[in-house]
């Protein structure tokens, strides 16, 4: 299973339609501090079902959405989707590519998607659950994590050992 | 489920062990346990951690560094037993000195054959070790932008200052 | 008491948005307020940061290095109502890009007109604005030693590599 | 009032003993991960009377005393001095050169001095009290701190505001 692209539009500071292509072993993300590399990885939590506010530094879900700046009004949608070239099969579905899409209207709505069929969450989380990158990862690391690893906040260390056992 | 967990929590030891030497010393001594062995499925899991010949000491005591490298040895081990499609790590090669940048940078290379790596950091050795490097910018201001970037080329001209990120 | 806490409160706040300024831009717009006005002794302290144009918002939505910097200059800006004898900094250039490190070490280079100042960092950019170095290493496993570097003499042979501080 | 010197024995890592010269308006401290370099800060705030084992990173206080390695015993003294050059007076002292001490035995016993003379924490606290490097100082900033500034953990920004005060 490889991640191919991620689009991201609306969602956090990414107003426009921006694509990110995936078709390296390791990319590496760079830029000034505030510019949007960690929403980036936001957009790649929130895409795979992430429901906790405080793993996207959010004190309401519906902050997600671009909320405008000085020149620019704030959108009505966030839309974030993610594709993945299911070359081994690891995925149980027979597709070969996999988009995974979640949609957010500023009325509160919310929308999941697979390959562009209109579907529930618990599809979403029953489709990664073998593949460990579902919520509570251990894939998804950011410095700040560190302390509640090994303070262990919240029994941090079981939730993701659970997701690897 | 016990018997399933048990060999799962073993295996991950194992793994524990092996990652956290690579990245401190063959002598370094670490190891997780089962606060309460006869209940796996609950207890809380505890951590060891005694780098570079220490007395054996709390987590709180490790340096800043230590820390980041202890945990990550465990988020590694998690990996190795059930490997995530990608990983992503946000800014945790930050309080690293530059040799446990290059211990870091290898280990991931080395898992980067069975899954795909995601790196954002300000760390020129982290940068000049990745194999394509995206930039984020303001477009304009409060509004995000993003533009491949070759680091090769942009290394000895400074262009990559266009995108701060150097 | 309540008039002596409220004039310094005032005296902070125009520090913090002189400090905030020259960390970030010029049209960045920061404040600090109490929650109770009525009842200065008691308040919690509320801070505000918008920088770079954006819409007002939670500390929780700012980026790891302008955190760092939103809490960097409201400590500034005690300093300035009383400046201590000396200010010390440990790793708390970590996050910040290159544009910043150039812009808090301008910073710490003018108050140290005042005072002294001790900087803990693993920034290249930080250790060749600095005076003086002092390189910690371990003697033997585990226990500390520490000797003056001179960064000019090392930074082209490389030697900085012994302290492994380069 | 400039900071000259700093004398650590038997404190943490610092088993020799340890002689660091600040005669620099900015000194850079610089080494490997573990090698002790906050080791020093945390001796610069014991010394001048932190009471709190949680901004010293200790369990107990008894463990600031350098607690051996495989080759080397564990030390029973840990004694650390600094000195400052009470150049502008502001020290409430006459006083040219002013050192503070700080000792704690293995058996728990701890003792402060002022220029060599016994004293109790009271008389190191009032004498600091103008200068804004007491505990619970402004003045000393590790990264780690950052989230509780912002977050207020224990009312963090109040109690650095009324040193300041
Ligand atoms: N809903 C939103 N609408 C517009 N902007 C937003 C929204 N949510 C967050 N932001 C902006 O995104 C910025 C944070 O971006 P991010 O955390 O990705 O920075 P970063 O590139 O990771 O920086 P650093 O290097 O400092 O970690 C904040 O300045 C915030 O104002
Ligand atoms: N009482 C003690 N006796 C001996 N060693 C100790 C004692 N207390 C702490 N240490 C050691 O000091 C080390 C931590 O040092 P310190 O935190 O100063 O590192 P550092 O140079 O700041 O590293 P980093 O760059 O990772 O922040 C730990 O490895 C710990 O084992
Ligand atoms: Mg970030
Ligand atoms: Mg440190």
């Amino acid at each position: 299973m490889k991640l191919t692209t991620l689009e991201i539009k609306g969602f956090k500071s990414f107003a426009n339609d921006t694509v990110v292509h995936f078709n390296e072993r390791v990319t590496g993300i760079v830029g000034p501090n505030g510019s949007g590399k960690s929403n980036i990885i936001d957009a790649i939590r929130w895409v795979l079902g992430e429901q906790k506010t405080s793993e996207l530094r959010l004190d309401s879900m519906s902050s997600v959405i671009f909320n405008g700046t000085k020149k620019r009004k704030g959108a009505n949608i966030a839309r974030v989707a993610i594709t993945f070239d299911n070359d081994r099969g690891l995925l149980p579905t027979e597709f070969q590519t996999l988009t995974i899409s979640r949609t957010l209207y500023r009325t509160g709505q919310s929308e999941y998607k697979i390959n562009g069929v209109t579907c529930r969450l618990k599809d979403i989380n029953s489709l990664l659950i073998e593949t460990g990158i579902g919520s509570d990862t251990y894939a998804i690391i950011a410095l700040g994590m560190v302390d509640d690893i090994l303070s262990d906040r919240d029994q941090a260390r079981r939730r993701m050992m659970e997701q690897a056992a | 489920a016990k018997e399933r967990f048990v060999t799962a929590f073993e295996q991950i030891r194992a793994h524990f062990v092996d990652v956290f030497r690579s990245l401190f010393t063959e002598e370094d001594f670490c190891d997780i346990f089962l606060e309460n062995p006869e209940d796996p499925l609950e207890s809380p899991i505890q951590i060891v951690a005694r780098p570079k010949g220490k007395r054996p000491q709390t987590l709180q005591q490790l340096s800043g560094g230590e820390k980041t490298l202890t945990a990550t040895a465990l988020l590694f081990s998690f990996y190795l037993l059930k490997p995530a499609p990608f990983c992503i790590f946000d800014e945790v090669d930050a309080p690293l000195d530059d040799a446990n940048i290059e211990k870091f940078n290898k280990i991931i290379k080395n898992f980067s054959l069975n899954s795909q790596f995601i790196v954002v950091t300000h760390n020129k050795g982290t940068m000049a070790s990745v194999d394509v490097i995206y930039g984020v910018y303001m477009d304009e201001p409060g509004v995000s932008g993003l533009s491949p970037v070759d680091f090769r080329k942009f290394k000895h001209s400074g262009m990559i200052e266009t995108v701060g990120a150097s």
